[in-house]
C-alpha cells in the first residue's frame, strides 16, 4: 500500500458515499445515469469474485464488500425506490456497446485464460468506459447539480491517483500491471474535459454548465 | 509466463 493508492481508494469511497447521500437526502436521482451505476455494479461483481478464493487483507476485503453493497444499493435506489425521479428520457446510452467490446477484448487480451482472470480483465476494461453514460447524460441535459459534479470529481480523481500509485509501484516495487495501467489512462482521459469544467467553474461557485 | 500474482488492488 502507498499514499497514492490509499488516497485513491478513499476518493473512490467518498464518491460512492456522496452519490448515495445525494440520492437518499434529496430522494431523487435526477441527473444521475442509472446505466453507469449498473455498469459499476457489474464492474465490482466481476472484479471482486476473488473474495471467494483469495484473502489479501482485512482492508481489501472490507473495501470490496463496501463497494459491492453500495453499488447495488445505488442501483436499487435508482430503479426501485426513487424510480419516479429517474431521468430515463436522457439516460439513453446503449451500454451493450460498452459491455460487448469489453468482453471481447477481455477474451483476447488478458494475463491468463481462466474464468476469474478473464472476468477481472473484463471489469478493468468496463470500468474505463463505465462513466460514459453519465457524461453523456450531463452533456444531454447540458448541466449537472453541484453535488453530482463533486461525485464525478471524486470518482475521476480515484483512478488519476491510481496512475500515481502505478508509477510509485513501478519505481519502488518494480511491479506493474499493464492492462490496468492502459485502461486507467483511458478512464482518466475521459474525465479531462469534466475536470477542466469542474476546476474553472464549480470551484468558483458556478453551476456546471456545458457549452450548448 | 510468470504465474499471475493475486490482484492486490481494488
Amino acid at each position: 500500500m502507498n499514499i497514492f493508492r490509499l488516497l485513491g481508494d478513499l476518493s473512490h469511497l467518498l464518491a460512492i458515499i456522496i452519490l448515495l447521500l445525494k440520492i437518499w437526502k434529496t430522494r431523487s436521482c435526477a441527473g444521475i445515469s442509472g446505466k453507469s451505476q449498473i455498469l459499476f455494479a457489474i464492474v465490482y461483481t466481476t472484479r471482486y469474485l476473488d473474495l471467494l478464493t483469495t484473502y489479501i487483507s482485512a482492508y481489501n476485503t472490507v473495501m470490496k464488500l463496501v463497494f459491492i453493497v453500495a453499488s447495488y444499493a445505488t442501483v436499487y435506489l435508482m430503479y426501485v425506490k426513487f424510480k419516479a425521479t429517474y431521468d430515463h428520457n436522457h439516460d439513453t446510452f446503449r451500454i451493450e456497446f460498452l459491455l460487448v467490446p469489453a468482453l471481447i477484448l477481455a477474451l483476447l487480451i488478458n494475463h491468463e485464460f481462466t474464468v476469474l482472470e478473464v472476468l477481472w480483465t473484463f471489469s478493468i476494461y468496463l470500468e474505463s468506459v463505465a462513466i460514459l453514460p453519465q457524461l453523456f447524460l450531463v452533456s444531454k441535459t447540458g448541466e449537472a447539480e453541484s453535488i453530482t459534479s463533486h461525485y464525478l470529481f471524486a470518482l475521476g480523481s480515484y483512478r488519476a491517483l491510481y496512475l500515481l500509485n502505478w508509477v510509485y509501484r513501478y519505481f519502488v516495487e518494480d511491479h506493474y500491471e499493464l492492462i490496468a495501467i492502459v485502461a486507467g489512462v483511458v478512464q482518466t482521459i475521459l474525465y479531462c474535459d469534466f475536470f477542466y469544467l469542474y476546476i474553472t467553474k464549480v470551484l468558483k461557485g458556478k453551476k456546471l454548465q456545458l457549452p450548448a | 509466463a510468470a504465474p499471475v500474482e493475486d490482484h492486490d488492488e481494488l
